[in-house]
């Protein structure tokens, strides 16, 4: 089914940035 | 942007309420969220400078609002080691003085980048990710645009 392709693909997409998200360095100068 | 933004500060529990653009107009609720993010910088002694009985006066506003971003521009200044570029400054007097949602999404996209940059931020983030998809797509695209914009 299409619609569910890009419904996975979507979540796929916001699971992949947030994941990076958090794995970045809290960018705390100190 | 705003309205996606209004619906991710109501995971916060904040006394005051966040239902709509002018329960944020003040700057009150903003400032609990900001004390929530970071208790420790944006502490008691902050937090008691924003004035809670506002009513109408968007004097007090604007002046609550000032904290509010001025709070904001020392985080990232200090803590994140940034600076905020002007295009993403909101011009609070619109927003104190006509409760403008585009403005006041730009302050509230200032808030989103301390929370996704804070020490607590696995916890801030975890929470975007149960909003609905449709939410999450905008903080996403807030957030990234924030990250297009550092200036370190």
């Amino acid at each position: 089914d299409p619609s569910m392709k890009a419904g996975a693909t979507s979540e796929g997409v916001l699971a992949n940035f947030f994941n990076s998200l958090l794995s970045k360095k809290t960018g705390s100068p100190s | 942007l705003c309205d996606s933004l209004i619906l991710w500060l109501q995971t916060f529990n904040t006394a005051e309420s966040c239902r709509e653009v002018q329960d944020l107009t003040n700057g009150v609720a903003m400032a609990q969220v900001l004390h929530e993010i970071d208790a420790a910088w944006f502490d008691n002694a902050w937090l008691s400078r924003i004035k809670e009985d506002v009513g109408d006066n968007w004097r007090i506003k604007a002046s609550n609002l000032k904290k509010v971003l001025q709070g904001i521009t020392d985080y990232y200044h200090e803590f994140l080691g940034q600076q905020i570029s002007e295009d993403l400054l909101p011009d609070l007097n619109r927003i104190s003085e006509h409760s403008d949602p585009v403005e006041l999404g730009r302050l509230l996209q200032l808030i989103l980048g301390c929370a996704v940059n804070c020490e607590k931020k696995q916890e801030h983030i975890q929470v975007i990710m149960t909003l609905e998809e449709s939410v999450q797509h905008v903080v996403m695209a807030a957030i990234q645009e924030l990250m297009s914009k550092e200036i370190v």
